[in-house]
């Protein structure tokens, strides 16, 4: 692990050498290595690197008699201060009709994910409404129907014949007539780079307006995150992460980059395939596991 | 690169985001930069320096070369692994299409009993591609689907039967149980079947793609990969650090989520793009 590589660069100095920039850039390239093969994007390890190279150079680590540790505190606090911050916890609004978009890659997780967040927030008192909006994949439409009656939770559809923005206007409407607080969405998978199928994102977002548009994004990903994820921002504007997967061994770096480039929080974990397998994110959990 | 006008720290700096951006990884990527430092020194171009690198990533990708060929035995079993959601289901619907257009008997076996709608999906492709379907309902034990599947291949004269299973993560050791019961039950209908076990490989994952194929190729006898969604930007050079640990061919490379986007993989095409 990263904690145990760092004390192991200034383990043979103790009593006998110093701690000097030579070392401490030893262990700053042990940080780039472990983040790299985290999967944290090479431009966001860079940057990084260079703001703990700031405070590791500071009189602190050089006068300290257990640099590794504070070289693991610096690192570790860097990380929770980026994947935190600001980030406070996912909230709907009361008293209206909140519709919440979920988007992304193909395969990511999306409709499972409305499902998780359907099932959680029925059970916190909202009247849910799925609304099918991928007329694409085979059978998606019938996989969120099966996914809403698991999850107890109505599912508007209207098949693959209409266009998708006109099935999300119409699903809206339904939801404010039949009495239900929480719309959520869920789209077809896409390539940032499908112009025709980004049009289709960003006039289903025009006419939901939605409280809140969900990146929905694979914790296996790799440096790939931040070209996907900094795309969809910029085209079409998310406000926060739902990162799937993480029940597997992914190191999940692409937590850190999407992060740190599109300045977006994580707000929710998938932790496995069933409707239950839901987690607030937690900064300090996601940053021991970056660590490894 | 080849804009660069001399080999240089800079170039050399710049080759190493390329190829980790690429999802070659740091291990593999660094080791490459340090060798190519010593190029730096004995003065190449960039031109030589570039062709030498990608010669040798050539040869660690193209090593046992094949394409998936249907041999004489029937039915030649096609067994389709991998973990959620990386295109398992859509790339069999392709490659019923392939097989059909060459006027092959395919069959299909819709093996992920677990997964909403998954039944529902495959069968849309067997629909689309003239390709017969064995299915239960949801929640049937997926060894008992793939048994019946493989006796009504072997007696409908099916020349080639694919089989899907529900997507796993290598480290749900129940699940991959699961995939070797499924590979047992296969073997007492036809002891030489599968003939062909497909890991299909999401080209957006990064370093996890080398866990996922080694867990998966020490459970079940993969014979080959497939990786799917190059057609995004992704790169896929996980491959390299794969191929260089393990023994199985790249087949095929799936380029979009229509019935024809499914390619043979080619190793110098693959190798320009993680440069271009
Ligand atoms: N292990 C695990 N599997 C997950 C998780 N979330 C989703 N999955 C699985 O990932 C696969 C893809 O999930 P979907 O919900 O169909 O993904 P999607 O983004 O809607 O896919 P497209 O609509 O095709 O883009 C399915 O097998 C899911 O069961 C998770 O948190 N953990
Ligand atoms: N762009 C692109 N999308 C692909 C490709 N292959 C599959 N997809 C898409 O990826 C998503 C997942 O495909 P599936 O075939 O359902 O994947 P799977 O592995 O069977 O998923 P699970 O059974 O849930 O594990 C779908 O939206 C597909 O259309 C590809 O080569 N390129
Ligand atoms: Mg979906
Ligand atoms: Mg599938």
């Amino acid at each position: 692990s990263l904690s145990e590589r760092l004390e192991g660069v200034f383990k043979n100095l103790r009593g006998q050498g110093r701690i000097t920039e030579a070392n401490v850039k030893d262990a700053l390239r042990d940080v780039k290595m472990a983040l790299l093969e985290a999967d944290v994007n090479f431009r966001v390890v860079k940057d990084f690197v260079a703001r703990v190279q700031e405070k590791a150079l500071g009189r602190e680590v050089l006068t300290s008699v257990s640099p590794g540790q504070l070289m693991v505190k610096i690192v570790y606090d860097e990380l929770v201060e980026i994947l935190g911050g600001d980030n406070a916890p996912f909230a709907l609004q009361a008293g209206r009709t909140n519709v919440v978009l979920m988007l992304g890659l193909q395969g990511s997780g999306k409709t499972t994910f409305c499902g998780k967040l359907a099932r959680r927030f029925a059970r916190e008192g909202w009247h849910p409404l799925l609304v099918a909006c991928d007329i694409h994949r085979p059978a998606a439409v019938h996989q969120l129907q099966v996914v809403g009656e698991m999850a107890g939770v109505p599912v508007y559809s209207e098949g693959t014949g209409r266009p998708a923005p006109d099935i999300a206007r119409a699903g809206l409407e339904h939801a404010r007539a039949t009495g239900r607080n929480l719309v959520i969405v869920d789209t077809a998978g896409r390539l940032h780079i499908d112009e025709v199928r980004m049009d289709e994102l960003q006039s289903i977002k025009a006419v939901t307006s939605p409280t809140f548009t969900f990146l929905v994004a694979d914790a296996m990903t790799g440096q790939d995150a931040v070209t996907s994820a900094s795309t969809f921002n910029d085209t079409v504007g998310i406000d926060g992460v739902c990162l799937t997967k993480m029940d597997g061994d992914a190191r999940g770096g692409a937590a850190l980059s999407i992060r740190a480039i599109t300045g977006k929080p994580v707000k929710f974990i998938g932790t496995g395939e069933k409707l239950d397998d839901l987690v607030e994110f937690f900064p300090d959990r996601m940053a021991s596991r970056i660590l490894g | 690169v080849k804009a660069a006008s001399k080999v240089d720290d800079n170039l050399i700096e710049r080759i190493e985001e390329i190829l980790i951006r690429a999802d070659l990884g740091a291990e593999t990527s660094m080791s490459i930069v340090e060798r190519m430092k010593e190029f730096e020194a004995r003065g190449a171009t960039p031109d030589e320096l570039l062709e030498v690198f990608k010669k040798e990533l050539l040869s660690i990708v193209e090593r046992g070369q094949r394409t998936l060929t249907i041999g004489a035995h029937r039915p030649h079993v096609i067994l389709v692994v991998g973990v959620n959601g990386t295109g398992k289901t859509t790339t069999i619907g392709k490659l019923a299409a392939e097989m059909r257009e060459a006027g092959l008997k395919v069959m299909l076996a819709a093996g992920d009993t677990f997964r909403a709608a998954a039944i529902e999906q495959l069968d849309i492709w067997a629909s689309r591609t003239g390709a017969a379907i064995v299915k239960r309902d949801m929640g049937a034990d997926p060894s008992g689907l793939c048994y019946d599947a493989m006796e009504k291949a072997r007696d409908g004269g099916y020349d080639v039967l694919l089989i899907d299973t529900a997507g796993r993560l290598h480290t749900k050791t129940n699940l991959m149980e699961e995939l070797k019961k499924v590979v047992r039950v296969i073997r007492k209908v036809d002891p030489t079947a599968p003939h062909d076990t497909l890991l299909v490989l999401d080209a957006t994952t990064g370093q996890n793609a080398i866990s996922q194929a080694r867990v998966f190729t020490e459970a079940l006898p993969v014979t080959g990969l497939i990786m799917t969604k190059l057609d995004g930007t992704a790169k896929g050079g996980v491959l390299i650090g794969i191929r260089n640990l393990f023994d199985i061919p790249v087949l095929k490379i799936g380029v979009g989520e229509g019935v024809e986007d499914l390619r043979d993989f080619s190793a110098q095409e693959f190798v320009d793009a993680l440069f271009a």
